[in-house]
């Protein structure tokens, strides 16, 4: 399916530590 | 917060490509395919490793595609198409340009144009001495509804202000004539 990420989730993610 | 499983980017996996101008070499071969990035976490992890847009030496340029599309005009996907162009003035290389191609990466991952958004290709960023260059490629340039749509959305998320106009080009057009030459086909 399509997924539309408006701006202010996609910032959410800038920072995070990569976690595996 | 945001959740521990990987977002996916469907339906689009994007290839980032950076070309460095060498003289002595064909155009092609001074592009360089980076990497792949099908998740939100991957691309930040990309957007992390890569230089700023703004530390680029003149003449390079970044390039964001969906998979399977070369950023360049010959390509099937792009030959009928044009761009949305934004044309920076030199001092905004310093204080501009960075959020701005943020901005344009965040539209093409985050399928900001909603149905329209499979009429993305890609968008390329020119770093120039005397100025640089911001573009979303779109597919069809006769798409008119789609291309009008996707100009206005873009505008709106580089929080251009009214008064600024920006153009949208063919790249058949392009191609013929020198950038600053080639006629706008629509403008918003």
């Amino acid at each position: 399916g399509k997924k539309q990420y408006d701006r202010e989730f996609l910032l959410d993610f800038q920072f995070m530590p990569a976690c595996i | 917060p945001p959740g521990h499983s990987p977002h996916s980017l469907t339906p689009s996996r994007w290839a980032l490509w950076f070309f460095k101008n060498d003289r002595s070499r064909a155009w092609q071969d001074n592009l360089h395919l980076v990497t792949k990035v099908d998740t939100v976490e991957d691309f930040w992890a990309m957007y992390g490793h890569i230089q700023l847009a703004s530390k680029l030496s003149s003449g390079c340029d970044y390039a964001l595609f969906k998979d399977g599309i070369e950023p360049m005009w010959e390509d099937s996907k792009n030959k009928r198409g044009g761009r949305w162009l934004i044309s920076l003035a030199k001092q905004q290389r310093h204080s501009e340009l960075d959020r701005l191609w943020l901005e344009t990466l965040l539209c093409l991952i985050g399928e900001s144009f909603a149905e329209h958004s499979r009429e993305v290709c890609g968008a390329v960023l020119n770093v120039r001495t005397k100025g640089d260059k911001i573009a979303v490629w779109t597919r069809e340039a006769e798409n008119q509804a789609g291309v009008l749509h996707i100009g206005r959305i873009y505008k709106e998320r580089l929080g251009l202000s009214t008064k600024t106009i920006i153009g949208y080009q063919a790249h058949a057009d392009t191609a013929t004539k020198s950038n600053s030459l080639a006629k706008n086909k629509f403008v918003v």
